[in-house]
């Protein structure tokens, strides 16, 4: 996901 | 998606469902702090810039969309709708904003992972999430009643996120690289703030006594 994993999360 | 993520993503749909509801059936925000709705609001558009950059999947936008939409309409219903905004207590709901955006945008521009505008607004939404509930926490224990509804609507914004921090942990340990640690200062401090709520949420609900905020 753009802007590294954590990005997937709300 | 982890079932720890997906459950933590229901309940947070489920606390401001609870919430929009609450407002739209009694039409009053009794015990409800404007200032903390106007601060998730602030946390949803500063979170979502991406919204229409970075499709990650229908889930996420929808959620995103439906996270911003039921925030806003919270505090358009008790700012702007002529019967909710007159059981709004200002005189109570006095927690100042700035004391929590500006700390907040201070240390998003200086702990971050990147130094760009996205990256840092999105750092600023997890520092301000993690301190949003406060005036919400302080209305409650100056008005010292809580109505049920209010109750169940911060502990499940509470446990929202420890199931995220179980989704963190399960994360770092079946993928790799995924070590964000802002993220997981952010929502273990944001979760301890709930700790004293839960403890006497929990207290109240074990005596099946009406909930009581210590002053």
């Amino acid at each position: 996901a753009p802007g590294g994993v954590h990005k997937d999360e709300l | 998606m982890n079932i720890f993520r997906l459950a933590g993503d229901m309940t947070h749909l489920f606390s401001v469902l609870v919430l929009l509801l609450k407002i739209h059936t009694i039409k009053s925000c009794a015990g409800i702090s404007l200032k903390t709705q106007e601060l998730y609001a602030l946390v949803f558009t500063t979170r979502y810039l991406d919204i229409f950059t970075d499709f990650i999947s229908l889930y996420n936008t929808v959620m995103k969309l439906i996270f911003l939409g039921s925030s806003f309409s919270i505090v358009w219903y008790i700012r702007r709708h002529k019967i909710v905004r007159r059981s709004y207590d200002k005189d109570q709901d006095t927690f100042r904003h700035y004391f929590l955006v500006i700390p907040c945008l201070v240390l998003a521009v200086f702990i971050n992972h990147k130094f760009t505008f996205k990256e840092v607004m999105w750092t600023f939404s997890l520092y301000l999430e993690a301190v949003a509930i406060l005036p919400q926490l302080v209305l409650l224990q100056r008005t010292r009643n809580i109505d049920n509804l209010t109750g169940q609507y911060v502990f499940l914004l509470g446990a929202y996120r420890a199931l995220y921090i179980l989704n963190w942990i399960y994360r770092h340990f079946t993928e790799p690289h995924y070590v964000h640690w802002i993220t997981w200062i952010a929502g273990v401090v944001q979760t301890l703030l709930y700790a004293d709520f839960f403890y006497y949420y929990f207290q109240s609900w074990k005596n099946n006594e009406k909930l009581q905020l210590p002053a």
